[in-house]
């Protein structure tokens, strides 16, 4: 709760006062504007020098209440290829959207026009892709535009939320986003915000989308002023945090900046919950510019909260978090994101752990839940892969059903904490099943992975359906994101255990205290350690050891493994990536990649880890093979193709590309033959081609790719003269003549366009076209006037008729 | 893509050898260099005005030789994804 005193901030934009969201403006009640946005202003946090962009449809830049904070730099328009992010006009103002989105991140305060953004200092740009065909090249250049410029990108778009769509990013993509978390904000990260769905009316499910459940997006939902659930939203697992937007009629709305420089309280569904958090990071990120894109998800996960927001399946996870599948972690808290940013320390390096299910095929039966397992040790015998503590966790599964639709996931973690990762979707009617696709689930946040983890599938027929046709869990993986150390840990002193936040209401934060308590897992400071004197671990030597697991021994019997950092444990064998140095009883690290070897040196690995292939007598690990290698997937090696080969696939002679003197012949690499010849893959020897032909694939007169002199390419033919209705002309990027099509209806003509001297039966000639031997009605006077100066006659259904009727009629 | 899949007359090429090399390819098969992907090395979009803008089918033609060129990596026609703003 904040005050009601309005006086110690009011800005004198006219919308100021609508902005609930900010601020209360009812004198009599105490009111909720949880997001204490206002409480982070006052501590001094307003966005500056942080540089947000809105990927949409343009954004209005010259709008006054965007002008001011405008950056050329930070917008680019993808779908006209130039610098200008300005949207396209029409009647509609169909390109309302990016503007509308801007306003609430950057919009200026106190300058008499409309509202006020939540980082009303920062600077905002506009990526224009939108408008005109999105393709995964338009979604990868606009996610990696200047991404050591810009901080944060937010997008309030995605695939169809009609429930029957299951859709994400391409290749492409991908990498975008890859790249933005790796190297943007010079290798802090990009920091990419998301909406969530609006297809709750639809049923449909935000897991569907692959935008908002990647792990590189923070996916935020919406709630009302009320804490209701809008009618728009969607549920799912991937939700991180939630802010306000519009709701039912009679709930308040947001106000925001609209196209031709006005203001806008129209509806808003899901889409201005983005630039809302947006705008908070923007405030983190002015406290903190240091933070990562994981510390930003850290964060969000420990400040918001439940609130007031009103949900049926609020739980705490095994670490304490609070978090709904409508929701996420709750209502973003802007003082808290800046409280806890400023004194923030990033948190370890992200690990990431595999685990696949061993399991075969197995059938799933309409209204029987079918469990599959995989238990994990999050990959502990792989230090740089070990995952302890959680963050995201990936689920990507290969199911073939005949109705999508019918299906229900849930994910249940060793601690037991069950998330939904699909809910059933009436309108989902595909047979296409789930090709390799990755939910993900963000509840298991700050849990331990150790232990068994379930998957529970279940089908339940919503209509008529062949009873004899089951569904198939064909295959499915763990990817577990996370931390090997604690988190927070690490540095007790920048992460109390309880946010310790000056709210100046003494109960309700209290009690925001009381539900972000981590639990109690180190051992008390200053607890005395007492003398061991039980059995030791049958690994330790001498019987000397400090306790009675492994890891306690003073000396080991075989090897040890680990170091003084990360603590020593003593093993009969060294595990996958180690080597047994016999000499001085340990297990040494394998050189990177390296799963098998017999040393440190070159040539001493033997194997590669999965996903790496061995190459080469210096045994080097590779994540593909050189060119003129292939990736021999069974030892994981790298084996040379076929000399005639320079890249091949899955074999020696299944070449993809051939070394120099042949070329390809599906997947056989051939002789090149001289000009003139092909290569006859029956005869093995080089053939001449049709007399017409400069170049060919085949014997035939329709297999040229190049034409021999004095011949002219016609459609797919080479020939001496054009036929009737061709003329000769210039090919625009082949250096040969082809023949051209006159223009219809004519059977010679001396080149395109209006030449033509000969038409089909049935057509007259005028001025060089083939007129259809018609006339059309009405044409009297007043008509052919309405022709002539509205140039209907340029228009080719009227050329063909009421032109030459009003021709001859003068 | 499915068989309901948009076809555009644009192109995203991986090729080794810098952005000389994507340009010289570009020429070599008739397609206009738009330069390169985003943030993604080795990645460019090339555009092709011969072919048809929008097509339900992948068509061929002399520029589909590319695909054959030792040069190029890997090489995709693009096609239309539906997107709804929210």
């Amino acid at each position: 709760y904040t005050s009601n005193d309005l006086n110690f901030i009011h800005f004198n934009d006219p919308k100021w006062s609508s902005m609930w969201y900010i601020h209360c403006g009812d004198k009599n009640n105490r009111c909720r504007s949880e997001m204490n946005i206002l409480a982070a202003w006052q501590r001094g946090y307003t966005g500056k020098n942080v540089v947000v962009t809105i990927l949409d449809d343009g954004i209005e830049k010259n709008h006054p209440d965007l002008s001011q904070n405008f950056d050329q730099l930070a917008s680019y328009d993808v779908n006209g290829n130039d610098h200008d992010p300005t949207p396209r006009y029409d009647s509609s103002n169909e390109n309302k959207h990016g503007t509308r989105c801007a306003g609430e991140v950057a919009a200026v305060a106190n300058n008499s026009h409309c509202i006020v953004g939540i980082a009303f200092n920062a600077r905002i740009g506009g990526i224009r892709m939108l408008d005109g065909d999105v393709t995964d090249v338009v979604e990868a250049k606009s996610l990696g535009i200047r991404p050591d410029y810009i901080d944060i990108y937010s997008a309030s778009w995605g695939p169809e939320d009609d429930g029957k769509t299951v859709d994400g990013p391409g290749p492409l993509a991908k990498q975008a986003f890859e790249m933005g978390i790796k190297k943007g904000r010079k290798g802090l990260g990009s920091i990419f915000v998301w909406a969530s769905g609006n297809g709750g009316r639809q049923g449909d499910h935000c897991s569907c989308d692959g935008y908002t459940n990647s792990i590189y997006t923070i996916s935020v939902s919406s709630t009302t002023e009320s804490g209701a659930k809008p009618w728009y939203l969607e549920v799912c697992s991937s939700t991180l945090a939630t802010s306000y937007s519009s709701g039912e009629f009679y709930d308040r709305k947001i106000v925001t900046t609209d196209l031709r420089q006005r203001c806008t309280d129209g509806h808003t569904g899901t889409s201005v919950s983005a630039p809302m958090v947006a705008g908070v990071i923007a405030l983190a990120l002015e406290a903190n510019p240091l933070i990562t894109w994981r510390d930003v998800q850290h964060l969000l996960v420990k400040t918001s909260r439940p609130a007031h927001l009103k949900a049926s399946d609020w739980k705490t996870n095994a670490a304490g978090h609070r978090v709904s599948h409508l929701y996420g972690f709750g209502l973003v808290d802007a003082e808290a994101m800046v409280v806890e940013a400023k004194k923030w320390r990033n948190v370890p390096p992200q690990h990431i752990c595999t685990e696949t299910s061993t399991y075969r095929t197995r059938y799933i039966r309409a209204d029987q839940q079918l469990n599959a397992t995989i238990t994990t040790s999050g990959c502990a015998d792989h230090p740089g892969q070990q995952v302890v503590y959680l963050e995201h966790v990936v689920v990507r599964v290969l199911i073939s059903h005949s109705r999508r639709g019918d299906l229900q996931i849930n994910l249940v973690s060793p601690a037991g904490t069950r998330s939904q990762l699909l809910a059933k979707r009436l309108f989902d009617n595909s047979n296409e099943g789930f090709r390799n696709w990755e939910f993900m689930t963000v509840h298991c946040w700050g849990e331990k992975v150790e232990g068994q983890w379930t998957l529970e599938v279940l089908d339940s027929p919503s209509q008529m359906r062949n009873p004899e046709v089951l569904g198939k869990l064909k295959e499915w993986s763990l990817i577990f994101h996370g931390t090997s150390e604690h988190p927070y840990h690490s540095h007790s002193s920048q992460h109390s255990r309880s946010r310790m936040l000056e709210i100046p209401s003494p109960g309700p934060s209290l009690e925001r205290k009381a539900l972000v308590l981590l639990p109690e897992e180190d051992e008390e400071e200053g607890e005395e350690e007492e003398e061991y004197s039980g059995p030791c671990h049958t690994e330790c030597r001498d019987r000397s050891c400090d306790g009675p697991a492994a890891d306690h021994c003073l000396n080991c019997i075989h090897f040890s493994l680990g170091n003084l950092k990360t603590g020593r444990t003593c093993v009969s064998h060294c595990p996958r990536g180690y080597f047994e140095d016999t000499e001085a009883r340990r297990c040494r690290r394998c050189a990177k990649g390296c799963e098998r070897c017999v040393g440190q040196g070159p040539g001493a690995c033997r194997s590669c880890r999965r996903g790496l292939y061995l190459y080469g007598a210096d045994g080097t690990c590779m994540e593909s093979c050189p060119v003129g290698y292939y990736a021999e997937e069974i030892q994981r090696r790298c084996l040379k193709c076929h000399e005639n080969c320079m890249r091949c696939l899955r074999d020696a002679d299944r070449c993809t590309a051939c070394s120099k003197g042949y070329s390809l012949a599906g997947m056989t690499c051939v002789p090149e033959c001289a000009d003139g010849t092909f290569f006859h893959l029956e005869e093995m020897k080089c053939s001449p081609c049709h007399h017409s032909c400069f170049t060919c694939t085949g014997p035939g007169k329709e297999e040229c790719i190049h034409c021999a002199q004095d011949f002219l390419q016609q459609d797919w033919a080479c020939v001496p003269v054009c036929s009737e209705g061709y003329y000769p002309g210039e090919a625009a990027s082949l250096a040969q003549r082809m023949c051209r099509r006159c223009e219809e209806n004519c059977l010679s003509c001396q080149g395109p366009g209006v030449t033509c001297s000969r038409c089909r039966d049935g057509y007259s000639l005028v001025g060089g076209s083939c007129i259809i031997n018609a006339t059309c009605n009405n044409a009297d006077e007043v008509f052919c006037e309405m022709v002539k100066s509205n140039r209907l006659c340029e228009k080719k259904l009227f050329r063909q008729f009421c032109c030459k009727t009003c021709l001859i009629a003068g | 893509p499915s068989s309901r899949s948009l076809y555009t007359n644009h192109w995203a090429v991986r090729v080794r050898g810098g952005p000389q090399e994507a340009e010289r390819l570009a020429l070599k098969y008739g397609f206009n260099n738009l330069g390169q992907i985003g943030s993604l090395e080795d990645h460019y979009h090339f555009h092709h005005s011969k072919v048809v803008r929008r097509s339900t089918f992948s068509t061929r033609g002399p520029h589909s030789f590319i695909h054959m060129d030792p040069k190029v990596d890997w090489i995709q026609q693009q096609v239309v994804k539906s997107r709804v703003k929210r």
